[in-house]
């Protein structure tokens, strides 16, 4: 199949934070997630626990369970293996790194079950 | 060449919460 990820997750390509920086795609750390959250009025940013990964019916795609924010409330995504997710304090990683790091060039530590990774839910969910 | 904004990068999970 036709698995192109978003050409953001490109090595080298450039990023803008909320306050304006712009940085390469590779050089973004965690405090750069939270400060941009900060300064948004509308999406916070949500600690997601990786609590499974399954293989999917699909080739090459993972079906992940996270347990996201607060209430832990479980969510299923289904990606692509070379899908890079931001992990607290450690930075890019998939579920195969080497297929990552081939499609995209973009260096990944290997995505496992416990990391914490940055994702995004609206402030007010009213 | 194209830039990006930060939050193209990061998954949207919402949870649909009750309370």
């Amino acid at each position: 199949p036709s698995s192109a990820l978003p050409s953001y997750f490109m090595k080298g390509s450039i990023i803008q934070l909320a306050d304006g920086e712009l940085k390469r795609v590779e050089d973004l750390r965690t405090e750069d997630f939270l400060q941009s959250a900060e300064v948004s009025k509308e999406l916070k940013i949500d600690s997601s626990t990786v609590e499974r990964i399954d293989s999917s019916r699909t080739p090459d795609a993972v079906i992940i369970q996270f347990s996201v924010g607060e209430h832990k409330v479980q969510v299923c995504v289904e990606v692509l293996v070379e899908y890079p997710f931001f992990v607290f304090g450690q930075g890019w990683s998939s579920c195969c790194p080497d297929r990552t790091t081939q499609l995209l060039a973009l260096s990944c530590a290997k995505l496992s079950v416990g990391d914490v990774c940055i994702s995004l839910t609206l402030k007010s969910l009213r | 060449v194209p830039v990006f904004p930060w939050h193209s990068l990061v998954p949207f999970l919402a949870p649909t919460q009750s309370d």
